[in-house]
């Protein structure tokens, strides 16, 4: 499903250069639920926006259900991303002008066939918040809304970076496991950056980044 | 130093009624080190702008070192909050158009004496990222800007609203050792919103919060 090969992204602001990814290769298989590690700074989120085809990389290939995105013209990888790719976003992105369901019920539209927005209204526990716009949400009911958004496009590949990083810890846990089981029902493959290492016990593979580089990728025999 | 009284916060979007905060009672002392816990969407940061004169409440007072921030005009509300309040915001409230080090600079001019900015940028470890705009930045170095450019101001009152969010474990931890060891020093008080549990054990005393309301007030005997 994914295939990275030497994938670079190197900025240089002023004098200085930052190799935020530094030859990553990487190959993740249909259906599994992968966890990303990693200190402040080592290029998570880099890599989550190169998968998604968000930002392009300065030399490698990135290889998506083979297809090779960069060849991919702007109007079809906006097409691929709509159909293949759900995003949770680390600032979550929600329109600030729509209420929650709203916010969900847009990406819903963009699918031939979403979850029902009831559903994720109520797996996010949501549904008495559901017409809130993004200021009258907590922290922690924007992100939920930025989970459900995700989820109800159904999306074969689901790219999720720290969806919990402003949950206390049961309502992280509850959502969770929540994309731990929806994720498996629907055999959706999963790349999931976290800080929470109690998830990284319930995945099939932890992977491990430092200083651009994927330093480390273990296997959980029995997650 | 903070006195609150039957301190309420209600909103009405539509039919229905959000009660944030319900009567909260609150006293907290020169020196103290409080941490805040609560599910999502309980009312910490709802209690934290309040404290902050950030948001006017339903009801009730909010006494800040004797003063009753209600009775003062927008204007003296502004230079009060500047000397007295330190604020690390859930979403940082970064500067977009400025560098790292600007933004924290920023702060740092609106009080008689601040800490060094240097000092500051070295502390949360960004020396080689203070020139980078908040676009350049990471979701864990951003959250280092804010924290730094609360700290410059070395205010009698710190308020932090869940400052690890984005942190990695270890990064979290030494952040808030940081905080811990910087705010004991000169014996600023501290009130801080968190999910990390670890924290807690630091602190001088433990508020929980579920519905608009502190349902539980513990004092650590040995931090
Ligand atoms: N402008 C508003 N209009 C209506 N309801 C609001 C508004 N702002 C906040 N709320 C509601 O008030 C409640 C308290 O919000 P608050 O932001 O204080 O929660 P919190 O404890 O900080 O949560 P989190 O841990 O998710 O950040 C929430 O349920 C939220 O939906
Ligand atoms: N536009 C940019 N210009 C220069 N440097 C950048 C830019 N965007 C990101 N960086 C740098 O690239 C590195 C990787 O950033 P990235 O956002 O991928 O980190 P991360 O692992 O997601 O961190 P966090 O856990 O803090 O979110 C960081 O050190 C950051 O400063
Ligand atoms: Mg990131
Ligand atoms: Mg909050």
């Amino acid at each position: 499903v994914v295939q990275l090969t030497q994938v670079s992204k190197i900025y240089s602001p002023g004098q200085a250069e930052v190799r935020a990814l530094d030859g990553v290769d990487l190959s993740i298989d249909a259906g599994q639920f992968v966890v990303l590690l990693g200190p402040s700074g080592c290029g998570k989120s880099t890599l989550l926006n190169a998968i998604g085809g968000l930002d392009s990389p300065t030399a490698g290939t990135v290889v998506i259900d083979g297809t090779d995105i960069s060849s991919l013209t702007d109007a079809q990888l906006t097409r691929f991303r709509r159909q293949k790719i759900g995003f949770i976003f680390q600032f979550f992105n929600l329109v600030q002008t729509l209420s929650a369901k709203e916010n969900i019920q847009l990406a819903g539209e963009l699918v031939d066939e979403p979850r029902s927005l009831a559903q994720v209204l109520k797996d996010v526990r949501l549904e008495d918040r559901a017409d809130h716009v993004p200021n009258q949400l907590s922290g922690g009911e924007q992100q939920r809304v930025a989970i459900a958004r995700a989820l109800i496009k159904n999306p074969p590949l689901l790219l999720c970076d720290e969806p919990t990083g402003e949950l206390d810890i049961a309502t992280g846990r509850m959502i969770l496991s929540l994309l731990r089981t929806v994720t498996r029902e629907s055999s959706q493959t999963v790349l999931l950056v976290t800080h929470n290492t109690a998830i990284a016990k319930m995945s099939d593979r932890v992977l491990f980044m430092r200083d651009g580089r994927i330093v480390e990728d273990q296997v959980n025999e029995a997650p």
